[in-house]
């Protein structure tokens, strides 16, 4: 049951996605499980398709977590939003309002290769493992792999890199997967989240540029109206504003080619901490950190149903 | 231990260049050092006032360090040992299933 998985400790790949399958089998009235695809080593790319289910076309919200092996609170939050709302679709209005006119599409974990080797091999990987047989690096920053000013500044051309682009844009199996089933329904798709770590941020484009996006007061407003909604909770402070000039520029970044694809809302969330312990954020820290970013999340959400 | 003590005196260090000169010589030594740097995310993305931290290893730390007081570049340990703070983030049942 939701009970006896611990949403307060780290897991491995092979138990996040016993969960995901224990989940498409006991709560299927409100999730789906299937998969975009393959990972470079075979991996299954599992995807959660959270919303009541209606015959009618509904809009979606897309979630990914883990695009950076070594972010586990970003799939630590993935897991926890997915047990909130079901846990109070039917006691919280406001969960119950989004999950009937909105569909949820998680990625708990993108880089299920580069997970895997952080929790068996080296911690701090932060690629995939894809390999070059030129090369004697392995993995592809997969937040610099978008076909969006690739490989442009931010990001290096040098396989050894940690920012390393790749060969070429969606050269990684992951992100043309994850590509290909958004462009599919970039018409549908309201808003695109991703997760990542740290430094207590909430980004909106671009990232690649110093420029305003067109629709800068809506996407601005939400912004402001979700970071003070996580404050409410435990007073953390977060920074928001575009990736560029509030975090540094990157280019190929997966939020700016979800805005560049017509996704109106698109926003990368650097969780906690601020560096006191950086990727190493102790599990007792899980639980207010996936609270006060709830906040955010749903806030960001009735925002989008509000026509801006 | 979590992943055969690799990270045992590994060190995380933070260092915030305040001019042009200090953000040159940081991208310098962070290439000479191999570092892993945990922010930003490319050793490009460093000029004056970029927050960087960096995790360096055991072995190269105490020279890392050297380098960083004689360009006169000042520093704050964040973690002094990964290792240990590897060990104290997870429960003991989460790093006992894993062993």
């Amino acid at each position: 049951s939701l009970g006896d998985y611990s949403y307060e400790v780290y897991h491995s790949l092979e138990e996040i996605q016993n969960w995901m399958h224990h989940l498409n089998k006991t709560h299927s009235g409100l999730i789906h499980m299937f998969s975009i695809g393959k990972s470079y080593e075979g991996r299954s790319l599992f995807i959660l398709k959270l919303g009541k289910r209606s015959r009618h076309h509904k809009r979606a919200v897309w979630i990914d977590c883990g695009i950076h092996a070594r972010e586990w609170i970003g799939p630590a939050f993935c897991q926890w939003f997915v047990k909130e709302a079901l846990q109070t679709y039917r006691s919280d209005p406001a969960m119950r309002r989004m999950l009937n006119h909105l569909y949820f599409y998680i990625m708990p974990v993108f880089n299920v290769d580069g997970y895997h080797f952080s929790w068996t091999s080296d911690r701090f990987w932060r690629k995939t493992r894809s390999r070059n047989s030129r090369f004697r690096c392995h993995g592809v920053d997969a937040n610099r792999n978008w076909k969006v000013k690739w490989c442009d500044e931010g990001a290096s051309l040098y396989p050894c890199d940690d920012t390393y682009c790749g060969p070429f844009p969606e050269s990684e199996p992951e992100v043309k997967a994850v590509a290909h089933f958004l462009r599919k329904r970039r018409k549908y798709i309201s808003a695109y989240l991703s997760f990542h770590a740290y430094a207590q941020m909430l980004l909106y484009p671009y990232s690649y540029k110093y420029a305003t996006i067109p629709n800068f007061s809506c996407v601005e407003s939400a912004a402001y109206d979700a970071v003070n909604a996580l404050q409410s909770a435990y007073g953390v402070r977060y920074r928001y504003g575009p990736a560029s000039s509030t975090l540094y520029v990157s280019s190929g970044s997966s939020m700016d080619w979800a805005y560049k694809t017509g996704i109106p809302y698109a926003f990368a969330f650097e969780l906690r901490d601020t560096g006191h312990f950086g990727f190493l954020l102790p599990e007792s820290l899980i639980k207010p950190t996936c609270m006060e970013t709830m906040l955010a999340v749903k806030n960001i959400t009735l925002h989008l149903l509000k026509k801006c | 231990y979590l992943y055969n003590n690799r990270y045992a005196g590994d060190k995380v260090i933070r260092l915030i260049p305040e001019t042009k000169r200090e953000a040159h010589v940081l991208k310098d030594i962070y290439h000479q050092f191999k570092v892993d740097l945990w922010q930003p995310s490319g050793i490009s993305s460093i000029s004056e006032g970029t927050v960087t931290d960096v995790h360096v290893s055991r072995n190269s730390s105490q020279n890392l360090l050297t380098s960083l007081q004689q360009a006169n570049i000042q520093y704050e340990i964040l973690i002094s040992d990964l290792q240990e703070a590897l060990e104290k983030g997870n429960s003991w049942r989460s790093n006992r299933n894993r062993r």
